[in-house]
Formats: C-alpha cells, sequence, structure tokens
C-alpha cells in the first residue's frame, strides 16, 4: 500500500483537486484506491455529494478511542464514490473540535497510519487531502505518508509559505524518525501574469530538483467536474490540466517501483 | 470604531486579498485604518514584507493573559505598513498552537474585542482576517465584529461552504447575544466557466439581497500587488478588481453611516 499525502498551510492552492485527479488517474491504470478526507470543511466529501455536516461515521471517529483503532472501525468508514475502485474516508464537520478535544492526550499522530494498516490489502493507493493548517490533523497526514505532494499557487505569498512547509515537515521527521520524500507541484500557473512567471522562477531556483518540472495551468475544467462529482480525467481526459497530472502520475509511479 | 470581520472556512477564496483592498481604500477616504491578522500561516503579514516565524510581539501574546488584556500590549504589537495611516496587527505562526493552548480555559472568545476597545481612539475601521478553519481564533474576529464580509469563490464546492459559514455565524450570535449583518461577496468571477455562472445563479437564488450585486473578476493585479507589497489600489487605482471593491467599500460605509 502507497500512502501519498497532500498538503500546504495556505489555503485554495488546488490540494482537494490534486488529490481527486491523482486518484482518478490512479483508477485508470487499474489500481484500488482509498481517498482520506482529513479537512474540517470536508471539500473532498462535498465533491462526492456527502455531507460533512451530516456523516453518521467519518475520519472523525477514528481519534475517538485514546490513539487506539479498533479492528472493524476503518471499514465501517468506507463510502463509494462515482467510480468503482475509487473509495472514499469521509470527513466531518465535527473534525474541527478535534484539535481542543485530543490536545492534552499523547499519541494521537498515529492514528490514522494505524487505521490504514487494517487497510493494507484493500488498496494499492491511499491519497490524503489535508485541511489548511498545521495540527493534529495534518500530523497524522504526513505521519502515515511515504510521500509527501505540496501543491503551490505560483504567486508570491506562496513562495514564503512554502518554507513553513518544509519546516514542519522536517519538524515531523524529526519526532517520527522516518524520511518523507516531496514534490513540489506548481499550480495554477497563468504564464500571461508577470507575478505567476516570478514565483515560478523564485520557488525553482530555492527548490530545484524537488519541484516537478512542468507546471499545472489554470484550467476551468477543474471547476466544471467538482460541480458533476466527476474525477477531473473523467470530465475530460484530453483538458490541459488532466494531461500534466498523467504526466506528476508517472513519475511519482516510477518512484514508488523504486522505493 | 468599526470593525469588519473576513471570513470563510474554505481556503483561497480572497479574504487576506478583500481585507487588504478595502484597507487601502478605506484611507484613500482619509480614515485610519488596522489590520489585523488572525491567521497563522500571516498571509496579511507577509504581504508587508514581516516574516510570522519571526514575530516578536504578536496577536498571539494578547491570548496569554488568561482572557485579559494588559492595558499597554495592544499598542505594542502594532506595525506599520507601506502606506501611513494603515497599521498592522501582526499574526505569528505560534497562532497554530493557540486552539490546543487555550481550549480548556474559559472567556477565550472575547480577548480580540478587548485589545481592540483599548484602542478605540486611534482607528476608525479596523479589517480583521481570518485563517480557513473554524476555532477559537474565528470565534474571535465574529465576536469582535459589527459586520461580517464572506468572500465565496464562484464555484459549486464554495456554495456548500456558504451553508456552512452561515452556521457558524448563527451558532456565534447565539451566544454573544448580538447580531452580526453580513454580506456575501462573489470573487474570482470567470463569466467564460460555466460552473462559475452556474454557482453564482445558486448562491443568489438562496441567499438573495445578502450577496453583494456586482462580483470581483478573476484580476491578475491582486497577485502583482502583494508581490511589491503594495494595496491593490496603489498598483492600479483603475483595475477591474479594485473598481468593483470601491463599489463594496461605497455600500458598507453607507450601512455603517445608518447604523
Ligand atoms: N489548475 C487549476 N485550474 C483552475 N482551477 C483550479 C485548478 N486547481 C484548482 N482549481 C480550483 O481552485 C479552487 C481551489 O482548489 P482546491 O479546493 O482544490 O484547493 P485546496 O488547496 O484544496 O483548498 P483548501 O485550502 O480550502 O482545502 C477550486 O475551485 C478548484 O476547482
Ligand atoms: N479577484 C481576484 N483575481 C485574481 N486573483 C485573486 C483575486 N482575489 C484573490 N486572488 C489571488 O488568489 C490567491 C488567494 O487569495 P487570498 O490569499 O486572498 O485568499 P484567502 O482566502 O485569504 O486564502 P487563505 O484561505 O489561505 O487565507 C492569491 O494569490 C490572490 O492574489
Ligand atoms: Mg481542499
Ligand atoms: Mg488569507
Amino acid at each position: 500500500m502507497h500512502v501519498w499525502a497532500i498538503a500546504n498551510q495556505k489555503g485554495g492552492v488546488g490540494k482537494t483537486t490534486t488529490a481527486v485527479c491523482l486518484a482518478g488517474l490512479l483508477k485508470e491504470q487499474g489500481h484500488n484506491v482509498l481517498m482520506v478526507d482529513l479537512d474540517p470543511h470536508g471539500s473532498m466529501t462535498s465533491y462526492f455529494k456527502y455531507d460533512p455536516d451530516d456523516i453518521e461515521v467519518s475520519t472523525f471517529d477514528l481519534f475517538m478511542h485514546e490513539g487506539r483503532v479498533p479492528d472493524d472501525l476503518p471499514s465501517k468508514i468506507i463510502l463509494n464514490t462515482t467510480e468503482s475502485g475509487i473509495d472514499l474516508f469521509p470527513a466531518s464537520t465535527s473534525l474541527a473540535t478535534l484539535e481542543r478535544k485530543v490536545s492534552s492526550q499523547g499519541g494521537m499522530g498515529l492514528v490514522i497510519s494505524k487505521a490504514l494498516a487494517k487497510l493494507w490489502d484493500q488498496y494499492q493507493y491511499v491519497l490524503i487531502d489535508t485541511p489548511p493548517i498545521l495540527g493534529v490533523l495534518m500530523i497524522n497526514a504526513l505521519a502515515a505518508a511515504q510521500r509527501l505532494l505540496i501543491p503551490v499557487q505560483t504567486e508570491f505569498l506562496a513562495v514564503k509559505g512554502l518554507e513553513r512547509m518544509t519546516h514542519t515537515l522536517g519538524m515531523v521527521m524529526q519526532s517520527t524518525k522516518k524520511q518523507l520524500p516531496f514534490t513540489i507541484l506548481p499550480t495554477l500557473f497563468d504564464r500571461r501574469t508577470q507575478a505567476s512567471v516570478h514565483a515560478l522562477k523564485q520557488i525553482r531556483d530555492l527548490y530545484g530538483e524537488q519541484v516537478f518540472r512542468e507546471t499545472i495551468p489554470v484550467d476551468t475544467k477543474f471547476r466544471d467536474a467538482s460541480e458533476y462529482a466527476k474525477f477531473p480525467s473523467q470530465m475530460d481526459p484530453d483538458s490541459r490540466g488532466v494531461r500534466v497530472y498523467r504526466h506528476v502520475l508517472e513519475e511519482l509511479l516510477k518512484e514508488a517501483a523504486n522505493a
């Protein structure tokens, strides 16, 4: 089982879009995929027409057993999506209360890892979507993942945020004593804007090889896909955005095979 | 002193851009303005070239006195911006630990209101920027504000998020026993995309009068402005985006005068 986390403390950079798009493309290659929604706002859950305000069992419930995960709980949480072979661990809005609820308890950083371990033979790939804030949910995602994808908007403020993300990553790696390779994915790139071009150059200068060689262009088909609960590659397999995500996936699969 | 909060639990919808743009336009009208950054990611603080990872005194310090605010602390936090007449209460990244630190203490919802009360004669307008998550920081902003602005991206997922924001607002109004009028501000509108046009219609159907009559268009000048730490109205007073924000401000000032 390969677990990939998609994270960035900056909001609206395409985390959910990246997770959903890659899930659709993995399925095309015949893999079984689980998408995990750890965002209290539940964008990924809403994308597939479930209501994060009204979910009976969700990722929130995994945290209600003082750090242990009952054997049968993970499979009770699983929901179907519009595509067979891609399932969802939904989020509930009560995740927003988690930070306060579990702050005094130790050992809450490995809940998601433990839950996924119980499903190791059902899914080949797991994609974890995270909220745009550093906290117990992001720590869980980073601790469970073997690879991290950091979507970054190509704009000035994003560069500063990236420093913080890699700084956070360093802290988590120290405490989990595990290396977590990451790929920076420039998104919402608009080559007509000076700011976009400048920011991209800055990101490539600072992070070199860790930045994917292509940029995800601004592509309106992504918004259309979320309206119809379709994976972007189902909506339009040959759109500019999906084409670049296919190349991203090729690269990630090559690295996963070598790992 | 008029206090306006800008909030939405969805990330990347233009909260920081809205706060900064309106601050610049208020100054043009001769008002003294304080911008308050309550986002642990510190976009507003970074916008003006301060480093949220390396700030000596910030909004975080206001919360370190068990709910009381020492008389002299608020004025110690104030930083200048590129424009005289507009000051900044900076954020520090340690705000991300606040939820865990203060969760067991009561009375932490009014810290920002208390801090602003000590500056009532120095600023006519205060604009509070919030993180994209429901928690003690957003509650503080809503409790301190007399008006709420909710920027909403015109896309399908945003409509669902709006329900949640108005739901949260209802909860806060119940506990503070205060009415908080709000304006929904459709942003990043791209009339060429079906999804944008559909989403806007849905938002207008659901919320009627509470939605501003115009939409903020996609305008690349906003990204340019953040790169040069300039208020968008300084960067290009006549850009399409700034023109609509001027109309937004006219409407808000009219309502503030009648309040
Ligand atoms: N390459 C792209 N081109 C055009 N629109 C995009 C692209 N990527 C994402 N979007 C749109 O931008 C918006 C934000 O994307 P998304 O919700 O995936 O970001 P996020 O980082 O998950 O946000 P949050 O911080 O709220 O979780 C959505 O409306 C999405 O459809
Ligand atoms: N009308 C607009 N046209 C084009 N770009 C815009 C517009 N409004 C905001 N932006 C850009 O979109 C990005 C997100 O905006 P901003 O950071 O203000 O959103 P936010 O809601 O504050 O995000 P967060 O949830 O991370 O706090 C920024 O790069 C900003 O420059
Ligand atoms: Mg998201
Ligand atoms: Mg912001």
